[in-house]
Formats: structure tokens, C-alpha cells, sequence
């Protein structure tokens, strides 16, 4: 039987236990397993690693409870903005794409840049014109913000400048 | 931030990788997750790497290229050079990181300094594991 596999992580960071509520842990796990199945259902019909990846992530961009996607950080003047990469073992192939603002699932601008594209880092409104030239589907900002990250903005703006987390 | 890492039927290897930034980070600033090398990596046979924390940490210690240049080059196992590739700059890149990697023969390996990452893996499409805190 051939060989297959996925492994993934939704963030690392120093916190309080008793910060994290027996229903957000709850949450977290079925996240994780989530983007682990969309992942498993790829490589089990014998599809790419790319493929597999893409699927993943985007179940975890569309998360509210992950920085990525909906659910982002949001930056010194309240606004979200995305990185993403991908990068293909087989060949060394890559995609990059960085300050983005307005692309649903930055992970595909990645993919695209890395197939389509005679560059491989793309960034800014630059890149959000190359998602247009793509057709990916793009949000309005408030598509990525929520509830909880606006109120913690508000709480915590001085702390976080000062320490910060990816 | 999240990210993946998969091993296909054909023996190949992806990795990525996609963020939302710091909390109240300048705008303009880019982080680790697009930088391959840093916060994405993967090269066949050796290791497909994400990474996760703090970005310009992870910058500077060219994290996911870390994990790679200790399995091909130094001939690490795969949890060993993730581990040392965490921990192995301490003095010099003090911060929180975490990575996920995988090789060609189906290891998976966790490396994180904190005490909390969100993480899970499965394998040959069994069902998966999933943990968050570091006594899992």
C-alpha cells in the first residue's frame, strides 16, 4: 500500500490554561480535524500533496477561530492583511504572497502566483490585481473580521504592539 | 497562522503556509509564513516544514530551512533537527516557534517552544490525532 500522509498546525503561543474555555478546546480540535479531512479526502483518491495542502488550509482560512482568513489579526489601524505561501517538494516550485487584503482564501492567491505567474512573491494591491486576472473570489474587508479580534484590537492594542504573534 | 504538510501517493512533498500577522502589527510588515526558507519549506526526499510564532524570529533563524539543512546535511532524524532547529539558537533567537515537518517515509514530526499549538496529523488515512497543549 502506498504511502500517504498530512500533518498540520493552527498556531503556537504561550497562554494561560484557564484562559482557554473546555468549549473553545473543544472548537480548536474540530477545526484541526476538519482541515485534516479535507486534506485526507485528497490524498486517499490519489491526489497531489499541492492539492491536499490547499484543501486544508482553506478549511482553516474559513475558521473563524484561526489567524488566517476570517478570524485574522488585526493590524495597528484595525485592518486585516494576509501572507501566504505554498511550495512544492518535487520540483522547488513556489508562491508567495503578502500584505493581501481582499482575496477569500489567500492560500489559492499562493498557488496561483506559483503556477501562473512569472514571479513568485507577489504583494499588495499588485498581487489582489493578479487575483482579479485569476478570477479568485475577493471579500470586502469586514468579511475577515470578527466579533472576538475587533473587542481584543480594542483591550489589548498596547500590549500586542509591544509582544506580538504570528 | 496555519499550515500544512503532506506526502502524496506519488512519494511528493508540499508545504504551506498562510497568515493573518500580528496582533497590531505595523501595516506594511510581512511576515514569516511567505518567506520560504523561514516560515514555509519542502524539498523531496528530505522534509516539507511549516512553521508557526514569532515571525521575525523565525525570519532570522531561517527556520524551515533549518529543519532540512539538519536532516540532509547534518543527518538528523526528522524530530531531532525539528527540535534543535527550535531550540538550538535560544540565546540568539528568543521567541515563541513551532513547526510541523514531514519526509517521504511518513514521519511526522512537532517541535514548539510554548506551552500551546494547535496540531494534528494523520496518516495512511487513518483517523487523525489532534492536540493543543504540550503534555499531549
Amino acid at each position: 500500500m502506498k504511502k500517504f500522509a498530512i500533518a498540520i498546525h493552527a498556531g503556537a503561543e504561550t497562554v494561560k490554561r484557564e484562559d482557554i474555555s473546555k468549549e473553545q478546546e473543544t472548537q480548536y480540535r474540530e477545526g484541526l480535524q476538519e482541515a485534516l479531512a479535507a486534506g485526507n479526502a485528497v490524498l486517499e483518491k490519489g491526489g497531489s500533496a499541492l492539492d491536499a495542502v490547499v484543501a486544508a488550509i482553506e478549511k482553516m482560512e474559513n475558521n473563524p477561530l484561526f489567524n488566517a482568513g476570517i478570524g485574522g489579526n488585526l493590524n495597528i489601524h484595525g485592518e486585516t492583511a494576509f501572507d501566504a505561501a505554498i511550495m512544492d517538494g518535487k520540483n522547488l516550485k513556489s508562491g508567495s504572497v503578502g500584505s493581501i487584503r481582499y482575496v477569500k482564501n489567500p492560500i489559492k492567491l499562493a498557488r496561483v502566483v506559483m503556477e501562473k505567474c512569472r514571479h513568485n512573491f507577489m504583494v499588495d494591491t499588485g498581487a489582489e490585481e493578479f487575483a482579479l486576472s485569476q478570477g479568485l473570489e475577493l471579500k470586502p474587508p469586514s468579511h475577515f473580521v470578527t466579533e472576538e479580534k475587533l473587542k481584543s484590537w480594542h483591550q489589548n492594542y498596547y500590549d500586542d504592539y509591544l509582544k506580538g504573534h504570528d | 497562522t496555519v499550515g500544512a504538510v503532506a506526502l502524496d501517493q506519488n512519494g511528493n512533498l508540499a508545504a504551506a503556509t498562510s497568515t493573518g500577522g500580528l496582533n497590531s502589527q505595523l501595516k506594511g510588515r510581512l511576515s514569516d509564513s511567505p518567506l520560504i526558507g523561514a516560515g514555509t519549506y519542502a524539498n523531496n526526499p528530505y522534509c516539507a516544514v511549516s512553521c508557526t510564532g514569532k515571525g521575525e524570529v523565525i525570519m532570522r533563524g531561517v527556520l524551515a530551512h533549518e529543519v532540512y539543512a539538519l536532516v540532509k546535511y547534518a543527518g538528523e532524524g526528522l524530530q531531532t533537527a525539528s527540535e534543535k532547529a527550535v531550540t538550538m539558537h535560544k540565546a540568539l533567537l528568543d521567541g515563541d516557534m513551532g513547526l510541523v515537518s514531514l519526509n517521504q517515509q511518513q514521519e511526522v514530526a512537532f517541535a514548539f517552544n510554548t506551552n500551546m499549538m494547535k496540531r494534528g496529523y494523520s496518516l495512511g488515512g487513518a483517523a487523525p490525532l489532534v492536540a493543543l497543549w504540550d503534555n499531549e
